[in-house]
């Protein structure tokens, strides 16, 4: 459960930022290498180590308080 | 950075609709006031409050939920604020975060707003985690200034301010800086004052070195170069005075005194003071006799700018006229509460309508500035900090002498 509810804090933060954006058609579950290259933009962006893996580091900087706009570093959502 | 859109006018109106509870109401507007003068200062935009009707851009905190918002907000802490891209102009906040000014504790209001504002002018976030416009708060920063890709940003936007694009209306601060290297800045709050006005328009102005700030019951302003506000004039003053009577702002060094009219100088200026001591101490001009008193050691001269004065009997004992303030004060002013102020060291002294040192003083200077490091606001005029916003500015040399008070 807690991984579960931590993969769906992830998403909804990638997402809410610009670092992940929902396929037009098809199903609404993101691909687990969309994930990834999101989450190496996000750590990227950071100032982070790029794994593309969550780690403490990443989970702190998503905890951080931040303004509501998106995110334009993910140069493939962004386009 | 990255461009999100522009406004076609480079004149914007904006409106503070509701404030945060969190801030003295005096602290907050000072707070969003001053979001708008970091933008101001490095492009050609000006900024004017209404109080009502229609604003460009409008400023406002909500909750969890707002009728006017469809992006509610989440409580404190995650996300503090949105705003629209151009043209739109709506700013909110989240009014359930601990909003704070001067402090390191909460989240810094100004510098929140003036992210929001950079949003509102165009602006998306910054690659460069130190910049305003990176999306995550870097936390609160004494000596808070634009970073310059943030500055690149919006002059890419808007283009550089130049002097010519100065409109006369606009706010002081909101003059140009250029970025040099700065010489070492004074901390407005623990320095010995080379001078001290109460200046046009009411505004309060404390000197030190090449540095100029205004001094407002929100604490110092930002400082600037004393050649950006009047060109022309050097920095490390003797004294500065203006005088209501005449409209004349004077400044003493060394041996030159200098006329500026507004922040023109005035044609001859400056000029050779032959007839009063050189390397003057303060000087203050006083409502009540409508004269310019200037002091050096244990004693003043008093001049009436109209007229010509005979100072034969001059200089005569401060202690005389002046009960209880101390030889040699740095700085000197009548103030707009009708008391006259000395400074001296990091002592100042306030005297009444008799000339007379009140009880109680002298106070430590950083109490007049309204300074009070680490503390949440406390009532607006008791003190508070907000520490100096740093802008550099080109300085410029002085120009020729003639002699003066004659």
């Amino acid at each position: 459960e807690d991984q579960r509810l931590t993969e769906e804090t992830l998403e909804g933060y990638l997402l809410q930022y610009g670092y992940l954006q929902k396929p037009l058609e098809g199903a609404d579950d993101f691909r687990l290498e969309d994930i990834t290259e999101a989450l190496r933009a996000f750590q990227e962006a950071s100032e982070l180590p790029v794994s593309g893996q969550m780690d403490d580091d990443t989970r702190a900087r998503m905890k951080q308080p931040r303004c509501g706009l998106e995110d334009p570093f993910n140069q493939k959502t962004l386009k | 950075y990255l461009l999100l859109g522009r406004w076609r006018k480079k004149h914007l109106t904006y409106r503070i609709l509701n404030l945060p509870s969190t801030l003295s109401p005096s602290r907050a507007q000072a707070a969003l006031r001053q979001a708008f003068k970091y933008w101001s200062s490095v492009a050609p935009l000006t900024f004017r409050e209404v109080k009502a009707g229609w604003a460009d851009i409008r400023l406002s905190f909500h909750g969890r939920q707002s009728p006017y918002c469809s992006n509610t907000f989440d409580g404190p802490g995650k996300v503090l604020a949105h705003a629209d891209i151009p043209e739109l102009g709506s700013v909110h906040f989240d009014k359930d975060e601990f909003w704070t000014e001067g402090t390191y504790q909460g989240v810094n209001l100004r510098i929140i707003a003036a992210h929001e504002v950079g949003h509102a002018l165009g602006l998306g976030h910054s690659r460069y985690t130190q910049a305003l416009m990176a999306p995550v708060y870097a936390g609160y920063q004494p000596y808070f200034r634009l970073h310059p890709d943030d500055v690149a940003g919006i002059q890419a936007l808007y283009g550089k301010k130049s002097p010519e694009t100065e409109d006369e209306e606009e706010e002081i601060s909101t003059m140009s800086p250029v970025t040099t290297k700065p010489s070492p800045m004074p901390n407005p709050c623990n320095s010995e004052l080379d001078a001290m006005m109460l200046g046009p328009r009411g505004k309060t102005y404390a000197f030190k070195g090449d540095y100029v700030w205004t001094v407002t019951d929100s604490g110092p302003g930002p400082l600037f170069r004393v050649s950006a506000l009047w060109e022309g004039l050097p920095g490390n003053l003797d004294a500065a005075v203006y005088s209501p009577r005449t409209g004349w702002t004077h400044f003493f060094k060394g041996n030159k005194v200098w006329r500026y009219v507004g922040f023109k100088m005035s044609p001859g200026f400056p000029m050779k003071l032959n007839r009063v001591e050189p390397n003057l101490d303060a000087a203050l001009y006083w409502p009540v006799n409508k004269k310019v008193f200037l002091f050096k050691g244990s004693g003043y001269w008093q001049w009436d700018e109209l007229a010509s004065t005979d100072f034969s009997r001059y200089p005569k004992p401060i202690k005389a006229l002046f009960t209880g303030v101390p030889d040699q004060p740095s700085a000197a002013m009548s103030w707009q509460d009708g008391q006259v102020y000395f400074s001296k060291g990091k002592d100042y002294w306030r005297l009444n309508q008799q000339l007379r040192v009140a009880k109680g003083y002298p106070r430590n200077i950083t109490h007049w500035m309204h300074c009070r490091p680490q503390t949440a606001d406390t009532n607006s005029f008791t003190g508070d900090t907000t520490p100096p916003t740093t802008d550099t500015i080109l300085d410029t040399t002085p120009s020729t002498v003639d002699s003066f008070l004659d």
